[in-house]
């Protein structure tokens, strides 16, 4: 099914807050498609799950799951 | 493993600010105590509860908003906890969450905890999802232990818990055959004469008798367990008991050999043969005013320092020199963290004040007074008021505390 924009808006929330997403200092407030997709794949990679950058109902589970309110440190770069 | 920082010493001291109301106020205590003891049974980290003022790392719970804290909660579910890292030492619980323990519903309090504490002992996010340090909670853990890498990220930036460091010469290695031994019935707890008794790790009191072991606390007796299901390796009818605050070590004596644990793993090396104070002990026990340890064997004792080598050519002495008013041939003995020693004999116990001195009203009854019981017939010795023993100390602390009291003139006094 489709995505509504709140369910989009608080994946993007998540990865934001969690150290996945960071907020360009210079340019426009919102990201980038690819920023984001980016971001999923580090998400889905360091939570164990199938990469695809697409916010499926396994990475949404995982989003829901109870967890620490500290930032990941686990990106593209850190992951590799 | 991720290292966020680190503390520059490795002796700090906690402070718990409040408990969450979902669980019974010990069982949130003893949650909390442990977390920290998963650090520091791997790294040479030791914590010291304080019950006021300033401490290196607070733990606290607060709702959504709190005017302390700057990270707002969200209610149950999603994020529970939020910690700083060094050196700050904030650790706050969401207290909007079911906070529970041994069991699989709600949120385990001990496994949260350490994961914080992690972050306040300078460890990130690990990669591990099997990880302690791992962003999400993966659920309760009835065996629950660190990952390897949760152990090499605090030990990265603490280093090993380093050998073991003693009186070593003082004993010579033995090899104890390890075979099954059939346990001794379970005892009655109101009846028949302790072998040992100890203040433990963490202000736990201890009674073994038989093969049995049991806590003592103000509110009742914990279950009987067999002596070798905790410490492992260790025979039943012990002849004596005594845990050292001053180096976390427990030992244990009985015939010629001694025992040495920290916490419930035995020390490399142990058990080991008394080679310097005679065999068969009838009882021991620490005194925080001097930090000694004290061994008792029919009229005399022995008093040893654990980290020199202790000169014994002045010893045995009298008991009755020293512990005015106390019984030869104890079966067990104990101190308070503020210096109280108690004595068992028999059905009986003797309390002694700071000054050594059996306090007046003394002998009283065991079972009425340690073990809860209540016979039928009205016990006739008083109880109760302020000299009452309190099964537990008044400050627990999970690496013990030290006294402030000069040395040099309590050591003046006891020669």
């Amino acid at each position: 099914r489709a995505l509504g924009p709140a369910e989009k808006e608080a994946a993007v929330d998540y990865l934001l807050q969690y150290g996945y997403l960071q907020k360009p200092l210079e340019g426009p407030g919102d990201f980038k498609l690819e920023d984001i997709k980016q971001a999923l794949r580090a998400f889905q990679e360091a939570s164990e799950l199938s990469v695809s950058g697409q916010l499926d109902d396994a990475t949404r589970a995982r989003m829901r799951q109870p967890r620490c309110g500290l930032e990941d440190p686990f990106n593209q770069k850190t992951l590799k | 493993y991720l290292m966020l920082g680190r503390w520059r010493k490795k002796h700090l001291t906690f402070r718990i600010l409040n408990l969450p109301s979902t669980l019974p106020l010990h069982t949130a205590r003893a949650a909390l105590l442990k977390a920290f003891e998963y650090w520091s049974n791997v790294a040479p980290l030791t914590f010291r509860e304080v019950k006021a003022g300033w401490a290196d790392i607070r733990l606290s719970f607060h709702g959504r908003q709190s005017p302390y804290c700057s990270n707002t909660f969200d209610g149950p579910g999603r994020v529970l906890a939020h910690a700083d890292i060094p050196e700050l030492g904030s650790v706050h619980f969401d207290e909007d969450e079911l906070w529970t323990e041994r069991t699989y519903q709600g949120v385990n309090l001990r496994i949260i905890a350490a994961h914080e504490l992690g972050h306040a002992l300078g460890l990130g996010h690990s990669r591990y999802t099997q990880a302690l340090m791992a962003p999400v909670y993966s659920g309760y853990q009835p065996h629950f232990k660190l990952h390897p890498d949760d152990v090499a990220g605090i030990q990265a930036l603490y280093g090993k818990k380093s050998p073991e460091t003693g009186d070593e010469q003082e004993e010579t290695e033995i090899t104890v055959p390890q075979g099954p031994t059939e346990p001794s019935p379970m005892p009655d707890p109101c009846s028949g004469e302790l072998d040992a008794i100890m203040l433990g790790p963490r202000g736990k009191t201890y009674a073994f008798k038989g093969s049995y072991v049991w806590t003592m606390t103000d509110s009742g007796l914990g279950p009987l367990f067999q002596v070798s299901a905790l410490w492992e390796g260790l025979p039943g009818n012990l002849d004596a008991a005594v845990y050292s605050p001053r180096t976390r070590w427990i030992y244990f004596f009985k015939g010629d050999k001694v025992w040495r644990y920290i916490n419930f793993k035995m020390s490399p090396g142990f058990p080991k043969k008394l080679n310097r104070v005679g065999p068969n002990l009838d009882a021991a026990l620490y005194w925080p005013v001097n930090q000694k340890v004290f061994l008792f064997k029919g009229s005399k004792y022995w008093q040893w320092d654990e980290l020199t080598r202790t000169d014994f050519s002045h010893y045995p002495k009298p008991i009755k020199g020293l512990f005015t008013g106390a019984p030869n041939q104890p079966s067990a003995a104990m101190s308070r963290q503020d210096g109280r020693v108690y004595f068992f004999k028999g059905k009986q116990y003797w309390h002694l004040n700071r000054q050594l001195r059996v306090q007046k009203g003394y002998p009283r009854d065991i079972a009425h007074n340690w073990m809860h019981c209540h016979p039928q017939i009205p016990d006739t010795t008083p109880s109760g008021g302020d000299t009452s023993p309190s099964a537990t100390g008044p400050d627990h602390s999970v690496t013990g505390t030290t006294s402030d009291t000069t040395l040099s003139s309590i050591d003046t006094t006891l020669n």
